[in-house]
């Protein structure tokens, strides 16, 4: 499981400094599906930033099956993001010089036992837009091909931020069909990030932050 | 009034073209609050970037007011651009070197009578961070900074992409009613692409594209 303790994040100093996260403590069980809500600024990217091995804290430690990551070397960082953590980040960040195939493929070359490119692709409802690049995708289309480079890696961790923001509600539920099914085939852990409402009946748990902090956090007993 | 007849955009040749938009034909009324809906990829970004001058179709016009903007020349569509349109980007688009009032000046410096940049980033909760880069701001903050980057030119006609996509439901709800207010104030012409269920309701007509066509044209007469 992911053992939390006092993690905190400032940014700048002294009068600009910004408190991104102020002291979380929290367990989360392997296969949980967690999801997290909080006002826009109150530290959900960060927080998924600093799991998913992507930002460093200013103090506390974030322990992933008694290892913390946050005194790990780069090497460590590098075999943790790219082994276990698939990430569907809150701006996509596609290689725009790659195509969605190549983006996914990218992923799937060096991982252990991926998923087909075309599968994933396949997945998301864009088996037919391999070839074609970013900026040739629609805001959803780039989302989704985002997601699809996430889920063919079957992580054991799967930190999603805001995987539905530029989908239409039928389209969302697909997708979250998607996530689900393959973090359950591979009882992965997921931490999502939505503001999709759909979502909060079937995870586990639902954590809300507030400026920085755990506001409220309540587990989910009939999924 | 927008007059907009047998809009079409296909994107590519041969086996590889896609059919953006498939002829589009719709009146829109000075100060209508117009909301348009449809799936990832139906054409609705396509739609807005043609409207805003950011893109040309294929085939079919677009008249504002009797002038076709689909016929201005570069001189004529920069004026168009920067004078009478609001443009709120699916990702926002802000320059990543200007701080987030740079980012606000850089449009209210050039235009007739603008809001003042400090009242712009206050209608939106962020007069705190103006002295902040956009990869210093979360995503709903950055979003933030876009949307007030639109108002603050006090246009004519304001152009939405998903301007709530990365945003909760409480600050969602607050910049909605602002953009509704400012628009209502300038008798502006809005036409806002969006998920959020919430705006629906206060629209005066929804819209709803398919497959690059227009699938639905409901006038909301109690809004
Ligand atoms: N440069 C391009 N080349 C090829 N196809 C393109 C290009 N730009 C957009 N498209 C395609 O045109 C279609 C419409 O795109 P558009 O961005 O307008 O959709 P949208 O309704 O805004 O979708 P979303 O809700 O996902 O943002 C999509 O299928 C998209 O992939
Ligand atoms: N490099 C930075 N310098 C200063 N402040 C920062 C920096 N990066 C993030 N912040 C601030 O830290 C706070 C938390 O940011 P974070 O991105 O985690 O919020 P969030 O909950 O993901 O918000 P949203 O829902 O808008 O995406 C915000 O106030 C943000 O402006
Ligand atoms: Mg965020
Ligand atoms: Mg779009």
């Amino acid at each position: 499981c992911f053992e939390i303790g006092g993690l905190t994040k400032i940014y700048g100093e002294g009068e600009a400094a910004v408190a991104a996260l102020r002291g979380i403590d929290l367990t989360i069980g392997d296969g949980e599906l967690v999801v997290l809500l909080g006002p826009s600024g109150s530290g959900k990217s960060t927080f998924l930033n600093i799991l998913g091995g992507l930002d460093a804290p200013s103090a506390g430690h974030v322990r992933f099956h008694g290892a913390d990551i946050t005194k790990f070397d780069d090497r460590d960082l590098t075999r943790w993001r790219r082994d276990s953590v698939g990430f569907i980040f809150q701006s996509y960040n596609l290689m725009p010089g790659l195509t969605a195939d190549e983006n996914v493929r990218l992923v799937t070359e060096i991982a252990a036992d991926p998923m087909p490119v075309s599968e994933a692709l396949e997945a998301v409802g864009l088996a037919k837009r391999g070839k074609h690049f970013p900026s040739e995708l629609s805001g959803g289309e780039q989302q989704r091909v985002a997601i699809a480079r996430a889920i063919a890696k079957r992580p054991k961790v799967l930190l999603c931020d805001e995987p539905t923001g530029a989908l239409d509600s039928a389209t969302s539920r697909r997708v979250l069909e998607v996530l689900v099914d393959v973090a359950r085939r591979e009882q992965a852990t997921v931490i999502m990030v939505t503001h999709h409402q759909g979502i909060a009946p079937i995870a586990d748990r639902v954590i809300r932050f507030r400026d920085g902090q755990v506001e409220e956090d309540v587990r989910n007993d009939n999924p």
